[in-house]
């Protein structure tokens, strides 16, 4: 339950959600445009808190702990690729990728090369230099995707991630994360409005207006 | 022809480009990521010049115009969605979709009740009062349409207008464009990176590495 406002300016950005997302899981999310999506993985990826109801992560009451352990818990576990990117402005792709190690501690050097590993799957190596606004749209998402993974996380939140990206970038950003999540079990949950991307999926979840009103595997959602 | 860079840090966004659109065309530009679209949009929209070669809007060389007047035509007879949406942070829907009628001096009362139109033409009347913080991302991108609409121009950009919408949403914004188009003669150039969409237009043009390589329409390309 996610409420923002009150009185007239009340809404309900999610009126009533239950879910439970196993370990190893292809999760797909979709659903109409303002239906919680965005609001949902935001919690889910402990970035927000609900109104009310509790997020357990592994079994802990998230609401349990403070704001230190709850930075370590995203930083050792979650990756997330958001809607609008949120790149640093004036760093490069590399820097921008690197930032997860280096709130890891990693060694200079292994960071550089993890980070140019990261860039060359997302087809970047050539663009390291370049800041956001030396690069394309779906350039911009493309190192959104390479910093999400370039840690390694349990599990990967992807909001709208091929949303910029042409059929032949989206296919190959897709099988990426079918691979990773077959191969490294990594949890994948992923908001998407493409149909045809859903079937990469075990399974999809469906909002509308707050509540998921579907939950099952692709062919049968 | 448009260049950033040198040496090795070289990159031809747009490597040879020859277009002519023609008024009342409804053009969808589709081509893989960083392919060069928003360079040649940017272009076409007089918001860059091209490293070499010309560009002649109207008949007329825009490389003749000073910075005011360029700003003149814009204001005038240009509508802009950009890939990235550029909506003013702390400021209302309202407000964001009112911004060109100020600019044009239109009066209070009929900006307010233009702006409030077009917000109902995407589905947005109810979050007049929401800044972008409070949006979801297809919300956000539907304020970047109306704002684009509102001042009626005869040419409108429209840069990934549907990328962050579900296919319900999607419809109705292709639904609102072929309108316009057919019963406005409003100019349309789209770019999508979803096939499905390019039947709506008249004319394709596909790009790749900074040229057009197939100019036609939709069924033939
Ligand atoms: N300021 C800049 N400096 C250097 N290179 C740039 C700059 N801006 C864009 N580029 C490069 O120019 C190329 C074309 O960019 P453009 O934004 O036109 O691509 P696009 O076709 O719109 O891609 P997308 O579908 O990902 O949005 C890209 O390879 C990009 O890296
Ligand atoms: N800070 C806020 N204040 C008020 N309302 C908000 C706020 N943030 C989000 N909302 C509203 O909550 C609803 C759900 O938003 P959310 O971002 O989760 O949608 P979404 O499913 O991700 O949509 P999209 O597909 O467009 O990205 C929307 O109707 C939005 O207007
Ligand atoms: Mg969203
Ligand atoms: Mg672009």
């Amino acid at each position: 339950m996610k409420v923002y406002g009150s009185g007239e300016a009340r809404v309900e950005a999610l009126a009533g959600v239950d879910v439970v997302i196993e370990r190893g899981q292809f999760v797909m999310v979709m659903g109409s445009s303002g239906s919680g999506k965005s609001t949902c993985m935001n919690i889910l990826g402990c970035l927000d808190t609900p109104t009310e109801g509790e997020y357990r992560f592994a079994g802990v009451d998230v609401a349990s702990l403070d704001r230190t352990q709850l930075a370590l818990l995203r930083r050792n576990y979650l990756g997330f690729v958001f809607q609008s990117f949120n790149l640093l402005p004036r760093t490069s792709a590399l820097e921008n990728v690197e930032l997860p190690l280096v709130y890891q501690r990693v060694s200079a050097r292994k960071r550089r090369d993890r980070a140019l590993e990261a860039l060359r799957e997302v087809g970047l190596a050539d663009r390291a230099e370049h800041t956001p606004a030396q690069l394309s749209g779906g350039q911009q998402q493309r190192v959104a995707i390479a910093r999400a993974l370039v840690s390694r996380p349990a599990i990967l939140f992807a909001d709208e991630p091929t949303g910029n990206l042409d059929t032949e970038r989206s296919q190959e950003i897709m099988h990426l994360l079918t691979t990773l999540n077959r191969e490294r079990a990594i949890t994948i949950v992923m908001v998407t409005h493409e149909a045809e991307l859903a079937v990469a999926a075990s399974r999809v979840l469906i909002f509308r207006d707050g509540r998921i009103i579907a939950d099952g595997p692709p062919q049968q959602v």
